[in-house]
């Protein structure tokens, strides 16, 4: 796992709670705001679950910590997107919370339901920009969710053992985590593959 | 800056010349632009070894079939290696 220069993190009173809310003018039409948004609970959920830090979603998008939207081409932060495929999202390092997806994406829940061949599962692009947005930069582990590249058609949502120790070396362990329960669904996400 | 010009035309996958290579170096963080041409080659190749340690590919220096297939996968916008100066994904605080 790897920081960010000067290990940039979110420092608020213990237990953290980071807001997020989407930019409903920017969301894709490939997906409805329903399964957005339970993409992005699930997601959250996956870093909560190793970290003493809560994200809780607002209808607030200006005050939100995170702030989570689709854009397409030039979108005014200094990184415009590319187009179909290329680069799929960028996040921006704490205390900042912008994570922006690329709109020209075909973004997907099921490839059963989406046969694109270029098809983009959400999931894994959100666990690991939200990655990004705790502080974590790109990671040299293959299986990591914090490595950069993704193949269409494909899926990473489960955090590799390598994400939880750098995340939980930012923000200290979630009381209810068990390495056991992370090693059990890293198992059964091989026997999946 | 015309976006495309950072990535790999996915309508061309299978042509990925050496100035798009570069420009991919430079987009995330492995290659400093060099106006000396003499070094222009050596920096290159780190660069592209600098590359194919961070994802875990075989070191060799080249734009090899491992390395180029993996320049053609789609990928977040974050740079690998990230400078301290690197302002755009570092724009300040809220």
């Amino acid at each position: 796992y790897v920081y960010f220069p000067g290990k940039p993190r979110w420092t608020r009173d213990s237990p953290l709670k980071l807001t997020y809310a989407f930019s409903q003018e920017n969301l894709t039409p490939y997906l409805t705001p329903a399964q957005i948004r339970r993409v992005f609970r699930r997601a959250f959920g996956k870093w909560a679950s190793v970290i003493p830090v809560s994200f809780v979603e607002t209808e607030d998008y200006v005050f939100a910590d995170i702030k989570i939207g689709f854009f397409a081409g030039d979108h005014g932060d200094g990184e415009p997107f590319d187009g179909v495929l290329g680069v799929l999202a960028h996040t921006f390092s704490p205390e900042n919370g912008r994570l922006h997806l690329d709109n020209a994406e075909t973004w997907a829940v099921d490839f059963d339901e989406q046969k694109s061949s270029v098809a983009v599962d959400l999931e894994s692009v959100a666990v690991h920009e939200i990655g990004h947005v705790l502080g974590l930069a790109h990671s040299s582990v293959k299986d990591a969710a914090m490595y950069p590249t993704l193949k269409p058609r494909s899926k990473k949502v489960d955090l590799n053992i390598d994400d939880v120790v750098g995340v939980q070396s930012l923000y200290g362990t979630n009381p209810n985590f068990t390495l056991s329960a992370l090693l059990a669904s890293e198992t059964s996400t091989n026997l999946a593959d | 800056r015309n976006p495309s010009q950072f990535t790999i035309n996915p309508s061309q996958p299978d042509v990925v010349t050496i100035p798009e290579i570069k420009r991919h170096l430079h987009r995330f963080g492995y290659l400093q632009r060099s106006n000396d041409s003499k070094s222009d080659a050596i920096l290159f190749e780190k660069a592209l070894a600098r590359y194919q340690k961070n994802l875990g590919l075989p070191i060799t220096g080249k734009p090899d079939s491992d390395t180029l297939s993996h320049i053609r996968l789609p990928r977040c916008g974050f740079p690998d290696y990230v400078e301290s100066k690197t302002t755009a994904f570092h724009a300040g605080q809220k």
